[in-house]
C-alpha cells in the first residue's frame, strides 16, 4: 500500500503530481524508475544493503559482431537453460518470439518449417523484400532493433537453433549455415557455442576477440582483462 | 483514472 501521508504530500501540489506522471510518459525514464523499485524491493526482500544495485545487475561492453551476437543468444536461451520453458520459442520475454512472428509473417509458413527446411529459408529471403515495404505493426519494436547484428534474421534464428540444440541437429543444414556464419565472424564455432551458454561467466567487463581485449586494455591502462583466456580459445588465431 | 490514483501509484513507484 502506497504510505499515506506521501500521497496526501503529493496531493498537496497538483502541478508537482502532473509533472511527475508526465515525466514517466518517456520511455527510458519510466523503465529506470521501475527497476529502481524492483531493484530497492528485492533488495528488501534478500536482505540486503550498500550499493543500490549490489551486483545483481552489470554492464558488460560487447566489443564485436560474435560477441553481440553471443551475448545475445544467452539472452534468448535464458529461460531455457534456467529449465522455464521446454524450447526456446516458448520463452514469454524475450525478442525471440517476435523474431519468430516476423518470419512467420513474412513467410507465410509456420516456425517448424522454418526450423527444418532449406527450402523455406530462401523463399523467405525472397520475401524479405516485399516485408521491408509493409512491415507488419505487431512487431515493430523487433524491427527497429534487429539491424544491430550484420546478418539476416534466418541466419540468426540458425545460429540461435545451432546453439540450443546442436546435438539433436548433427550435420544438418543448420550446422553448416551456422559454422560458415560464425567463422566468417572469426571465430571456431563449437567452443563459440559454449560461451553463448555461458556468457556471463566467459567475460567479466568486456566480451571481443583477443586482440580488442589488448586495445582496451591498453585504453583502459589494464594489465590483462578478464576473459582473455576465454577469447584466445574462442577465436581463430 | 483521478488524481488519487496516480498520487498511489506514484507513491508506490518511487
Amino acid at each position: 500500500e502506497a504510505d499515506a501521508e506521501r500521497v496526501r504530500e503529493l496531493l498537496s501540489d497538483l502541478d508537482e503530481l502532473h509533472r511527475r506522471k508526465y515525466l514517466l510518459t518517456d520511455i527510458s525514464i519510466f523503465m529506470a524508475r521501475w527497476e529502481e523499485a524492483v531493484a530497492r524491493r528485492a533488495n528488501k526482500v534478500e536482505d540486503k544493503k550498500g550499493r543500490f544495485w549490489e551486483g545483481r545487475f552489470h554492464c558488460q561492453k560487447l566489443l564485436d559482431t560474435a560477441s553481440i551476437l553471443a551475448a545475445t543468444i544467452y539472452v534468448e536461451l535464458n529461460p531455457l537453460l534456467a529449465n522455464i520453458v521446454e524450447l526456446p520459442e516458448y520463452s514469454q520475454y524475450t525478442s525471440l518470439v517476435k523474431r519468430l512472428k516476423l518470419v512467420h509473417l513474412a513467410s507465410g509458413h509456420s516456425m517448424e518449417h522454418l526450423m527444418d527446411s532449406d527450402k523455406l529459408e530462401e523463399q523467405a529471403m525472397l520475401k524479405e523484400d516485399v516485408e521491408n515495404q509493409s512491415s507488419p505493426k505487431l512487431v515493430t519494436n523487433v524491427l527497429v532493433c534487429e539491424q544491430f547484428l550484420p546478418f539476416g534474421r534466418h541466419k540468426y534464428l540458425k545460429v540461435l537453433d545451432y546453439v540450443s540444440r546442436r546435438k539433436r541437429l548433427g550435420k544438418s543444414s543448420t550446422t553448416a549455415t551456422a559454422e560458415k556464419l560464425l567463422v566468417r565472424l572469426g571465430v571456431e564455432p563449437d567452443r563459440w557455442r559454449k560461451t553463448a551458454s555461458t556468457f556471463e561467466e566467459s567475460y567479466r567487463l568486456f566480451a571481443g576477440s583477443p586482440e580488442l581485449l589488448s586495445q582496451t586494455a591498453v585504453e583502459k591502462k589494464k594489465r590483462c582483462l578478464h576473459g582473455m583466456r576465454t577469447a584466445r580459445y574462442v577465436y581463430h588465431p | 483514472m483521478d488524481d488519487v490514483e496516480i498520487a498511489k501509484r506514484l507513491v508506490r513507484l518511487y
